[in-house]
C-alpha cells in the first residue's frame, strides 16, 4: 500500500532569474523577508 | 471568493508528477504540506506563465466536472485566480475520483517557476471552503490504507527525494522516529521548546510554534531575531540577498532546534547555501511575526533535508528522524 511518488529538485526560480538578470529587480519588489510570508489564514 | 496564505515559490526546488483527467494530462506538481489546494494551470488562462507551463483542457477529459466556484490563491511571488473543477487525479498508482482542484485563469507571476501547479497536504481547514483535498479524498475512498505520509527530501542530487503516500518506508532515515504530536491541524504545526546558538537562546525563549513546510525552501522566523542571527553570522546585504565569505561557513555555528524533548542540531553547511554563482547564501528569511500572535517559526527544506519527516493524519503527530 506504500506509494513512493519521486520528487526532483529543480533549479529554483530564483536561479533562473539571477541568470536572466531578473533576480534584483525581483527582489526590490518582493523583499526577501517578506515575500517569505505564510501569512495568518483569512479564515 | 477564497485568500489564502502568502506563499514564496522563489526557492522551491522539490516537484513530482500526477496526471488530471481521462485520459489523463500531465503536471508537475510542487508536494505542498504547507496549504491543502490542488490547482493547475487551464486552458482558459492566457497569462504568461501559462503559455511556459502544461495546461489542464477540461473540454477533453470525460471525466471533469464544473462546479465554477471562485478561486483565488495568492502568494508572495504569485497569484492564481481560477475556478473550482472535480476530476481524476492519478498519484503514482493511486486513482483519486472525484478530486476537487483549482483550474487557473490567471496566474500572475510564475512564468519562472519550475512546476505547473501545487498539491497541498495541509489539512482540510486550510483548503478552499468545502473542498476536501487530496489526501482526505484518498482516505475516504479508502485508497490508501495508512493515514500517513512522508517526505525524504536529498541534499545535492537532482533526483532521490520521495514523497511516501499510505506509508512510511524506514530505510530513508536513521535511528527512531521522535513523535511530536501536532498543536493545531491547519498546519503541520507542532509546539517547539527553545532554539540555542552557542548555548544561548535565540528567539523561542518561553516556546513557540513550528510549520513543517515542504512549500517553503527556507527557514523562517520573527524578522527581529532573523536579524540577530544573521548579525552573529555576519551576513551582509549584497544585491538584496544576504550573504557571508564562503571560506568562513565551516566556522559559523550551528543552530540548535529543541523540540518535544529532542534537540534537531543545524549546521551552517544547512543553512548557507553556494549559488550556481559561488555566492554563499543565508537561508534564514524572516516575516512570520504576522503569521499569529505567538511566535511562529516556519521550518522549510532547509530543514527537512536534514530531517526525514512523517506526517501522521491518523494520531495528528510528526515524525522526525535524521535522514540517511
Amino acid at each position: 500500500c506504500l506509494v513512493i511518488i519521486p520528487l526532483t529538485k529543480m533549479k529554483t526560480m530564483r536561479e533562473t532569474l539571477r541568470e536572466k538578470n531578473l533576480l534584483t529587480n525581483f527582489l526590490l519588489r518582493n523583499n526577501d523577508d517578506r515575500s517569505q510570508n505564510v501569512a495568518h489564514d483569512p479564515k | 471568493l477564497s485568500l489564502h496564505p502568502l506563499r514564496n515559490y522563489l526557492d522551491l526546488a522539490y516537484v513530482g508528477n500526477i496526471s488530471i483527467g481521462t485520459p489523463p494530462q500531465q503536471f508537475k506538481v510542487v508536494f505542498d504540506t504547507g496549504s491543502a489546494d490542488l490547482w493547475v494551470p487551464s486552458t482558459y488562462c492566457d497569462s504568461v506563465p501559462c503559455y511556459t507551463h502544461n495546461v489542464f483542457n477540461p473540454h477533453v477529459s470525460t471525466t471533469f466536472r464544473l462546479s465554477g466556484f471562485p478561486v483565488d490563491l495568492t502568494y508572495g511571488s504569485g497569484r492564481m485566480v481560477g475556478f473550482l473543477g472535480y476530476d481524476t487525479v492519478r498519484i503514482g498508482k493511486l486513482v483519486d475520483v472525484v478530486q476537487p482542484f483549482a483550474l487557473s485563469k490567471a496566474q500572475f507571476g510564475l512564468e519562472h517557476a519550475p512546476f505547473d501547479g501545487i498539491l497541498g497536504l495541509g489539512y482540510r481547514s486550510l483548503a478552499i471552503q468545502g473542498t476536501t483535498p487530496v489526501f482526505d479524498n484518498l482516505k475516504k475512498r479508502g485508497v490508501i490504507s495508512q493515514s500517513v505520509f512522508a517526505f525524504y527530501l536529498s541534499t545535492q542530487k537532482e533526483n532521490g527525494s520521495i514523497v511516501m503516500l499510505g506509508g512510511v518506508d524506514n530505510s530513508y532515515h536513521k535511528g527512531k522516529l521522535q513523535w511530536i504530536p501536532v498543536s493545531r491541524p491547519h498546519y503541520w504545526q507542532i509546539t517547539m521548546n527553545r532554539i540555542t546558538i552557542n548555548g544561548v537562546a535565540f528567539g523561542c525563549c518561553r516556546g513557540c510554534q513550528a510549520i513543517l513546510d515542504t512549500g517553503t525552501s527556507f527557514l523562517v522566523g520573527p524578522s527581529r531575531v532573523i536579524t540577530a542571527v544573521r548579525r552573529l553570522i555576519g551576513a551582509r546585504l549584497v544585491d538584496n540577498e544576504y550573504a557571508v565569505s564562503c571560506s568562513y561557513v565551516a566556522r559559523l555555528p550551528t543552530i540548535i532546534f529543541s523540540i518535544n524533548g529532542n534537540d534537531y542540531p543545524l549546521p551552517p553547511q544547512a543553512y548557507i547555501r553556494k549559488s550556481l554563482r559561488g555566492k554563499c547564501l543565508s537561508t534564514l528569511a524572516g516575516g512570520t511575526e504576522n503569521i499569529s500572535r505567538s511566535e511562529t517559526w516556519i521550518l522549510g527544506d532547509v530543514f527537512l533535508r536534514l530531517y526525514f519527516s512523517v506526517y501522521d493524519r491518523g494520531n495528528n503527530r510528526v515524525g522526525l528522524a535524521p535522514a540517511v
